[in-house]
């Protein structure tokens, strides 16, 4: 069960001026990062149930905390996955969705099963590390709302494949 | 030795072929240009001086000089384009690095920054900016939303309740920014929004300077008693600085609308496999 009790109470403590601020000793910053960390676990399981009833579907969501540094193992792996846009907004919004991958073709699909244009880029690493890839797509989710997108590794001997306009009859 | 640009069909921003900094942005809706440039710069803290021996710490922000050192004069650039997305790559040390983007249909300049672990080894703590420097004829003004209320204007060297007495020129001009600061001279204004609450201010005439991070060796013994100065390495901070140029008759409905988005971001969640296909309906 999901809880988002742990998030408010760290959330309270950090009103202290010392962590607003970054006033703090180190040890007690690394001890509001501790609480800040483990009040968001519950919260995770929280957002899962929502989305998963919402949905109508249980799924095993996966959330990347560390998107802003192009970490995210889930969206590098082979297998299919699904990405869930949630909008806090009352108003729609466009967002362009990144997210590492490894090399290779990708088929994004919408909501309505429609093939979304995609990109990926070879981002520049220092010499001596491995190259990080990002797919792009743009995202479109409705007010108070979220879209889910499904996106495919395609083998990349068919790279064509990633403008194959989509045919709703073949479609599952 | 061409201008490097990046493009679509509301912004154009120019980079310098020489430099490889950011020397303009263009409103192709409103037909406005604004020249300017864009870098990262960090001030030498201070450890006390004969006039105070107030140090800069967690507390206290204190430059030794008011004139900022350049992290870099140029910077080795890769541009990126794409149908999804165009990209300059700008990398100005070993420790400081930017992208600038831009997306189809959007009407900002996106800039995101990486800096860290910042190097103490020459023993001076610094305090990393990025400045926008531009001829808007601001008049020695700049706006800044303060505590997440109202965007309130500020003067350089003066506050409006009393007679002041500048002691700091650096500091005593630097404002909290929640999430935005702006320059005008009252036709085109040059709005920077913020991913996070930073200081901010206004030193010069058409300038504009967010503080992205700081590391320092000396405590300012106002209570925490330590220097602000993370164990082994040091922190590695990246964050994202939005840039709009309008007029300043439209510029609110701009930012306002942005600041909402960004503060209320969409939350991606990720599922393994191919899933039922859901539809909002």
């Amino acid at each position: 069960s999901g809880d988002s009790a742990p998030l408010n109470e760290a959330m309270a403590v950090l009103q202290h001026h010392d962590a607003v601020s970054g006033t703090s000793r180190q040890h007690v910053a690394n001890d509001y990062a501790r609480q800040l960390s483990a009040g968001w676990g519950p919260c995770e399981v929280l957002v899962s149930n929502a989305l998963a009833r919402l949905s109508g579907s249980k799924l095993d969501f996966a959330f990347c905390r560390e998107l802003n540094v192009s970490v995210c193992p889930p969206s590098r792996r082979p297998a299919p996955f699904q990405v869930v846009i949630y909008n806090p907004l009352g108003r729609k919004v466009d967002q362009m969705v990144r997210l590492p991958v490894s090399e290779g073709t990708f088929l994004v699909k919408d909501p309505n099963g429609k093939t979304v244009p995609s990109d990926v880029l070879v981002l520049p690493s220092p010499p001596g590390q491995e190259q990080t890839s990002e797919l792009l797509f743009s995202a479109s989710a409705p007010a108070l709302g979220f879209s889910i997108y499904s996106v495919t590794r395609i083998p990349s001997r068919h790279p064509k494949a990633r403008t194959q306009q989509y045919d709703p009859k073949k479609s599952n | 030795r061409q201008v490097l640009a990046i493009e679509n069909e509301f912004i154009q921003a120019t980079f310098d072929p020489d430099t490889g900094l950011l020397m303009g942005i263009r409103n192709k809706e409103q037909n406005l240009v604004l020249p300017m440039s864009q870098g990262f710069f960090w001030y030498q803290a201070s450890t006390g001086d004969k006039e105070s021996s107030q140090a800069s710490g967690a507390y206290i922000f204190r430059p030794e000089r008011p004139q900022p050192l350049p992290v870099s004069r140029w910077a080795q650039v890769r541009l990126v384009k794409t149908a999804l997305v165009q990209e300059v790559h700008q990398n100005f040390s070993a420790w400081c690095s930017q992208v600038v983007r831009l997306y189809p249909g959007q009407r900002h300049l996106e800039l995101e920054w990486t800096v860290g672990p910042i190097p103490v080894q020459d023993d001076w703590g610094k305090e990393v900016i990025s400045r926008f420097d531009t001829p808007l004829k601001t008049e020695g003004q700049f706006f800044t939303d303060s505590n997440g209320r109202e965007v309130l204007r500020r003067s350089r060297n003066y506050r409006p309740t009393w007679r002041l007495n500048q002691t700091e020129p650096v500091a005593g001009n630097y404002y909290p920014v929640n999430t935005r600061i702006y320059i005008t001279d009252g036709d085109v204004q040059l709005t920077v929004l913020t991913d996070r609450s930073q200081g901010g201010s206004s030193l010069r005439d058409g300038s504009l300077e967010l503080m992205v991070h700081r590391r320092l060796l000396a405590d300012d013994e106002r209570g925490v008693g330590e220097a602000l100065l993370e164990s082994e390495s040091g922190q590695w901070v990246r964050g994202r600085h939005l840039v709009l140029l309008d007029s300043a008759r439209n510029a609110a409905a701009g930012h306002r609308l942005l600041a909402e988005r960004e503060v209320l971001a969409p939350q991606l969640v990720l599922a393994l496999g191919r899933g039922v296909p859901y539809r909002p309906g």
